[in-house]
C-alpha cells in the first residue's frame, strides 16, 4: 500500500525567468 | 542585492510541473515544446529567445552575472543569479554556470551555460 502524500505542483512559468526588455519607444 | 540563494524547490528533481494545458510533467522531462505550447494557451505571456551574450562574477559574491540579449529585439538585460540555477537551453535541455552544483542541490542533470546558448524565457504579451 501506498500512503497517499500531499505533492506540490509547481506551474511551469515559474520555471523560467521573467526577462522583461525596457519598453521600446 | 539579489535575494539569497535559497533552494527552488521547483528545480529539485522529480518536482511537478504544470503545464498551461494542465499536463503534469516532472521537471527533469521537460522539453523545449512544453514550454512553447504553454505559452500559447496561457494568454498573455510569450515565449522569448535569450541568448547569451556574456557570464561575468556578479558584484555579489557566490552568483553570477548573465548578459542576454531578449527577443525580436535584441534588447539587453542583465541578471544576477546563483550559478546553480538553471535554465531551459532550445534544444538541449536544463542548463547552468555550474552543472556540478546544480546536481548537488538539485539533482537534476544540467548542461554548462555558455555564451551562445538560447534560453527560453517569457514576458508580457503586447496586447494591441
Amino acid at each position: 500500500n501506498v500512503e497517499p502524500r500531499s505533492v506540490a505542483v509547481f506551474p511551469w512559468h515559474s520555471l523560467v525567468p521573467f526577462l522583461a526588455p525596457s519598453q521600446p519607444d | 542585492p539579489p535575494s539569497s540563494s535559497h533552494l527552488p524547490s521547483h528545480f529539485m528533481k522529480g518536482a511537478i510541473i504544470q503545464l498551461a494545458t494542465g499536463e503534469l510533467k516532472r521537471v527533469e522531462d521537460l522539453q523545449t515544446q512544453d514550454f512553447v505550447r504553454s505559452a500559447e494557451v496561457s494568454g498573455g505571456l510569450k515565449i522569448d529567445s535569450s541568448t547569451v551574450v556574456d557570464i561575468q562574477e556578479s558584484q555579489w559574491p557566490g552568483f553570477v552575472m548573465l548578459h542576454f540579449v531578449v527577443g525580436e529585439q535584441q534588447s539587453k538585460v542583465s541578471i544576477d543569479v546563483p550559478p546553480e540555477h538553471p535554465f531551459f537551453v532550445y534544444g538541449q535541455g536544463w542548463s547552468s554556470c555550474s552543472p556540478a552544483r546544480t546536481a548537488q542541490l538539485f539533482s537534476l542533470p544540467c548542461h554548462r551555460l555558455q555564451v551562445g546558448d538560447v534560453c527560453i524565457s517569457i514576458s508580457l504579451q503586447n496586447m494591441n
